[in-house]
């Protein structure tokens, strides 16, 4: 009985050992694992990452960016969560609008002389247009100041003009357009009804409604014609002296020659002895 | 005798449930390890 109680105990204490050996084998195991398991864990995010940046990186190339400021914000926005499809359409869309405006001042960009009197001494060009002065600054390379215009149309229309008196001969001026107005001559009408009118008294007689508008007392006459020797239009920017002077004569000659005009005239002048003499009482 | 008999059986009894815990757990890391590794591959 003792013998066999005995070897009982022995057996259970063998196993009780081994077990134990065993237990401390598999715990070593499941550190190790364990331990591996978050290695590669670990490089699978640090792969996923990479990947990421290599996918923003080929749908935005490096060339598209330029500014650095434009830099810092889609950094700034990718960190802020801003997903990169909108922050690339958003620069593409930049970039886009910059280079359309750049191409179109640098294609409609055009300059302009104009001969003046001498004792003309403003920057005003009469091209037909109206503008908006908005600056004047002296250059180093010309004494006489330069001055800013834009189109009057503006923000709409975009034209911008600069006038300078040329160094060479004071008396011309030099206008520099940029861009292209969007909208038709403001005086254009005026100018195209004048011209046509020229044309007209040249040859036959002028319209009937044209006749009936000149035969009221109105200073509609006398506007047409200071407008007429101001307006020049666009065809005529560079000024013709002998070609104008020509127009003005076959102009006076053919209206001296129209009855309707000469009673219109007879009228205003009549009419402004009047208020002359009734403001002198 | 008996009772230490007795204590040496409990014993052996806790640590084979705590290697079978150990196993289980050995198995499931196992397993998760070869799955990110053949999702890495």
């Amino acid at each position: 009985m003792r013998v066999e109680e005995d070897s009982t105990t022995s057996a259970l204490v063998d196993e009780l050992k081994r077990v134990n050996a065993e237990n401390k084998k598999l715990t070593e195991m499941l550190t190790l694992m364990c331990d591996n398991y978050n290695v590669l864990r670990k490089q699978l995010m640090e792969y996923v990452n990479k990947s990421n940046i290599t996918e923003r990186d080929q749908t935005s190339p490096p060339k598209k960016r330029k500014s650095p400021a434009r830099d810092d914000a889609i950094s700034s926005a990718v960190i802020g969560g801003v997903s990169e499809s909108s922050s690339t359409e958003q620069d593409d869309q930049y970039l886009c609008k910059k280079q359309r405006e750049e191409t179109v001042v640098k294609e409609k960009v055009s300059r302009v002389y104009y001969k003046t009197e001498a004792s003309d001494t403003t920057l005003v060009v009469k091209d037909g247009y109206q503008w908006r002065k908005y600056g004047q600054k002296v250059t180093r390379d010309n004494p006489s100041p330069r001055a800013y215009f834009k189109c009057a149309c503006a923000p709409t229309c975009s034209v911008k003009k600069k006038v300078q008196r040329s160094v060479e001969d004071q008396s011309v001026l030099v206008a520099t357009y940029e861009g292209e107005h969007n909208h038709p001559m403001p005086s254009q009408i005026d100018s195209n009804s004048s011209l046509n009118r020229y044309i007209s008294l040249g040859g036959s007689a002028p319209p009937a409604n044209r006749t009936s508008s000149l035969a009221e007392p109105t200073p509609v006459s006398t506007v047409d014609l200071s407008e007429a020797k101001k307006t020049t239009s666009p065809t005529s920017r560079i000024d013709f002296p002998e070609v104008h002077k020509l127009l003005v004569e076959q102009m006076a000659s053919s209206l001296t020659k129209d009855p309707n005009f000469t009673a219109a005239l007879a009228a205003a002048v009549t009419g402004r002895l009047y208020q002359q003499n009734q403001t002198e009482k | 005798k008996d009772e230490s008999a007795s204590e040496l059986r409990e014993e052996l009894n806790r640590v084979n449930s705590e290697n079978k815990k150990l196993t289980e757990m050995l198995a499931t890391v196992c397993e998760k390890y070869y799955a990110l590794h053949s999702h890495l591959e």
